[in-house]
């Protein structure tokens, strides 16, 4: 463990807590796409795969069952909590999973480490996981406002893997043997898609003006 | 299996 994984980590928890507690304290899902939580839910699912088998560490497990916890609350919350779900805009959530689902799948069907089940299910939450976001930035770009929660849940969320980044450049040089090419790339292109919103997120930061996404 | 394929991160 280093200090950017370790920060990657807190800021992604701390990203599906302040969503959590948004949702829950509000009773509102105003501007979160759905799609994009749902997908997440098939992220940690697909990915935690080896959570009872393969003991790593109590923190691992313990963040593993928060990640999964926090997602599929954030699910339930929006799909069948009877405030909660009025405020969900299902006209504007329109993204279809399958066109990112798919395209993950068979890719990681041929792109893998090891053709095995487990393997080829954990390649495909880190391909999933970085377009997972592309629902929501399309909700957001769609509704135009953009409240500053649900900002800063993108911009931690993009935060997170950027840090991550910084990690597997850190292990590169300080683990033998550890290659994950896979993982890297996923993990960059990840990034970059979130480029943009940050882009835009810095500007209002600094301008001290409402977040607005260009149509 | 050249690099192993467990992963110890999230």
């Amino acid at each position: 463990m280093n200090i950017f994984r370790l920060a990657g980590d807190m800021t992604h928890l701390f990203s599906v807590l302040v969503l959590l507690l948004k949702i829950h304290t509000i009773k509102s899902c105003a501007g979160i796409s759905l799609k994009t939580q749902e997908l997440y839910a098939l992220v940690f699912t697909t990915r935690y795969l080896d959570i009872f088998t393969d003991f790593i560490s109590l923190y691992n497990t313990v963040m593993k069952l928060i990640f999964l916890g926090s997602s599929f609350s954030i699910v339930w919350y929006i799909r069948r909590h009877k405030i909660v779900r009025r405020s969900y805009d299902k006209d504007q959530d329109t993204f279809r999973h399958y066109f990112l689902v798919i395209p993950c799948l068979v890719l990681a069907v041929f792109i893998n480490h090891k053709f095995t089940f487990k393997e080829v299910m954990w390649t495909f939450s880190l391909y999933l996981e970085a377009v997972a976001i592309l629902p929501q930035l399309v909700l957001l770009q769609r509704t135009r406002n953009i409240d500053n929660l649900t900002g800063q849940y993108v911009f931690l969320l993009g935060a997170y893997r950027a840090l991550y980044i910084l990690n597997w450049i850190y292990r590169h040089f300080t683990e033998p043997h550890y290659v994950h090419w896979i993982t890297w790339i996923a993990g960059v292109v990840q990034t970059l898609l979130y480029a943009d919103f940050f882009y835009y997120y810095f500007q209002s930061w600094k301008n001290n003006e409402k977040l607005q996404l260009p149509a | 299996d050249g690099q192993s394929t467990e992963h110890d991160e999230l």
